[in-house]
């Protein structure tokens, strides 16, 4: 990290705001539906490495803010192409985030929660002042201006990169003793277009003769069916690190169902290879593989390298004990 | 999907031989 080269190399996605920021902005604006691959590896982020370093509240907190400036984005659009006094259901559609199961799914909204409670006051003045204005019109929320601040998502947008950015951990104790809570309504933290749930409930489906039936009955009732009753209103789902086979499995069942009508973004998949059918035109969209380069014959790593994907082409970054930063080495 | 880790190896190791030949 203390080489990276922000000016090539971008935004560095060490938090959870920056790697969000970084990641929505390849995104182009018309993408709205069709499968899209994030591969973030870095150790707390990703499953793939193994589970040591792995921070499943992290890489939720990644997942959440991609999908809400996405959902912004294409709120804003709609916002933008219809009159901005009559908001269309289609202006205010909502995002599924998926994990694998829901202890998983209660981790996190524990964390979650605990944040909305206990937010502290060492925000940049920039969030301050945000939040002051925010507050403000929240306060002054009445029936004129009730058309323009219908959906205090917006407000809860900021105060999320807030509570993400203030912390510099995920656990779910680490604002006990060093932060100090600030009296605020907890109502204001608006949770109302991220839907968090997993994709297998409370089984437990490993592999075996049966376990399609398994997969494809725990999908019908704890995604799809929450799907057809929200069918208007969702038109993003969001997969945090699906690696197993089973949750693959149920991944390609949602894309063979979903992908033509709606946003299908895989956070740090693994799949076989060659790729399932399914997801033979999922692009990545955004990826960073950092390694270190070592002679054979030598135990020395000195070298980086960094292979970033962010727009159409791959770039290879490479920083040796010589660099004090990253310089690009190639474009494929 | 990406290059392929022969390529960006094959990269490094030709931009590790520049520098040591220049130095």
């Amino acid at each position: 990290e203390t080489s990276w080269n922000q000016s090539l190399m971008g935004n560095i996605p060490t938090t959870p705001m920056a790697a969000a920021q970084e990641i929505a902005d390849c995104f182009f604006t018309h993408e709205n539906a069709g499968v899209s691959i994030i591969d973030l590896q870095l150790p707390s982020l990703d499953l793939r490495q193994g589970a040591r370093w792995y921070d499943a509240v992290l890489a939720a907190d990644v997942a959440h803010l991609l999908v809400e400036r996405l959902v912004q984005r294409q709120r804003d659009n709609n916002v933008d192409a219809n009159d901005t006094n009559k908001q269309t259901p289609s202006s205010s559609k909502k995002a599924l985030l998926l994990v694998r199961d829901e202890a998983t799914v209660r981790s996190i909204e524990r964390v979650w929660e605990k944040r909305a409670l206990s937010f502290t006051e060492d925000d940049t003045e920039e969030e301050e002042n945000d939040e002051e204005e925010d507050e403000q019109e929240m306060s002054n929320n009445n029936e004129e201006t009730t058309v323009l601040y219908d959906d205090f998502a917006d407000f809860g947008f900021l105060e999320s990169i807030a509570a993400v950015e203030s912390l510099s951990t995920s656990s779910p104790n680490a604002s006990d003793s060093q932060q100090k809570p600030r009296k605020r309504n907890t109502e204001t933290i608006d949770r109302r277009r991220i839907q968090l749930q997993s994709l297998f409930g409370e089984a437990i489906i490993s592999e075996g003769a049966d376990m399609e039936q398994k997969v494809i009955r725990a999908l019908q009732s704890n995604v799809v069916s929450y799907l057809k009753e929200q069918q208007d209103e969702i038109d993003t789902i969001a997969m945090i690190a699906p690696v197993t086979r089973p949750e693959v499995m149920a991944i390609c069942a949602l894309v063979q169902k979903y992908a033509k009508t709606m946003r299908i973004i895989l956070i740090n998949p693994h799949f076989a290879k060659p790729r399932p059918m399914e997801l033979q035109h999922a692009k990545t969209v955004y990826s960073l593989r950092p390694f270190l380069v070592r002679a054979k014959d030598s135990r020395k790593t000195l070298t980086k390298i960094v292979v970033l994907k962010r727009k159409q082409e791959w770039e290879v970054f490479i920083s040796d004990s010589a660099s004090e930063q990253f310089e690009r080495l190639a474009v494929n | 999907d990406g290059p392929s880790m022969e390529w960006v190896a094959a990269c490094a190791q030709q931009y590790l031989q520049q520098k040591n030949a220049e130095s």
